[in-house]
């Protein structure tokens, strides 16, 4: 019998300083609630869904409730999720009014033949699958608003600011 | 951007990744997260991998294939991770981090950005950190 392990992460970029406690309590959480789902039985691919669930319902991350918005506002999400027992994977891109856009990609792996589906297709796909579509507002987070507010117009800062080298040097 | 990586008590690995992307991005921008090879992998006979950063960067160097390659032909997983983000930091001027996980169970997680909230918990005990040194 192997002894079960889970790692996760709530992304590498530069940490807001508002945001670092509440990151480390909820890398922690998901940590707790992956290998919870190990130690009573549980497959890799429950432990992966259950961490990424409560990272996703935490706005300090940047996926579900709390996701960045795009330059019109909107909400476009992306999820993956990967089985290195038969090397299925399932994956959605662009999904919008998703709570949890893991349980979607893991519904593509289980549940159809191809790996990725994309936009409208991929909500008409959660739909079919009975996930609930919620208000866009329910994902938004404060930071999310002010982060747009913040780079409007501007991709190129964002990108530059949030991943900025640790060899870098900064003020 | 989040992700996980597990190995169950019958040796099977699972990795997944979760994102909401870039503020400001343009709509239908699509980053690496759900491109299997780039953003992650998982493969019992090696480990798994999940990657986060500039997605534009870690698709270019396809970076978790690079990762699982090393470590299939025996580079341990501190190294392999080390490797390849060093190896996009140079060829693209990218920046990122990754969490992996050896089929054997050994962690490794590496990240060039400022920092990278990460967890892991083995044995019954959790470790965690967001900067370098943790």
């Amino acid at each position: 019998m192997t002894e079960p392990v889970i790692i996760v992460h709530g992304g590498a970029w530069t940490l807001p300083k508002d945001i670092v406690d509440g990151s480390r309590a909820g890398t922690k959480a998901a940590a707790k609630a992956g290998y919870k789902k190990l130690t009573s039985g549980g497959t890799a691919i429950d432990a992966v869904e259950a961490a990424l669930r409560v990272l996703e319902d935490d706005p300090c991350f940047d996926s579900g409730t709390g996701s960045p918005l795009t330059a019109e506002g909107k909400v476009e999400m992306d999820a993956v999720i990967m089985d290195g027992q038969t090397l299925n994977s399932g994956a959605v891109a662009c999904v919008h009014n998703i709570k949890h856009p893991i349980e979607v990609a893991r519904k593509v792996m289980e549940k159809t033949t191809h790996t990725l589906l994309v936009g409208e297709g991929a909500n008409q796909f959660a739909k079919e699958m009975g996930i609930e579509s919620v208000p866009l507002d329910s994902l938004v987070s404060e930071r999310a608003k002010s982060d747009l507010a913040l780079y409007k117009g501007n991709y190129g800062d964002t990108v530059k600011n949030a991943f900025k080298s640790r060899d870098s040097g900064h003020d | 951007t989040t992700g996980a990586v597990a190995l169950d008590k019958n040796g099977n690995v699972a990795y997944g990744t979760s994102t909401g992307g870039i503020s400001g991005k343009r709509p239908g921008r699509v980053g690496d997260s759900p491109l299997i090879g780039a953003g992650g992998y998982a493969d019992n006979d090696v480990g798994g991998i999940s990657c986060t950063g500039h997605g534009e960067s870690i698709s270019k160097v396809v970076l978790a294939h690079q990762v699982i390659t090393s470590m299939r032909t025996g580079m341990d997983a501190q190294e392999a991770a080390d490797k390849a983000l060093a190896n996009m930091a140079s060829r693209v001027k990218g920046y990122g981090g990754v969490i992996v996980l050896s089929r054997l169970g050994d962690v490794a997680l590496s990240y060039t950005t400022e920092n990278m909230s990460w967890a892991w918990a083995k044995k019954g005990t959790l470790h965690s950190g967001v900067s370098p040194g943790e």
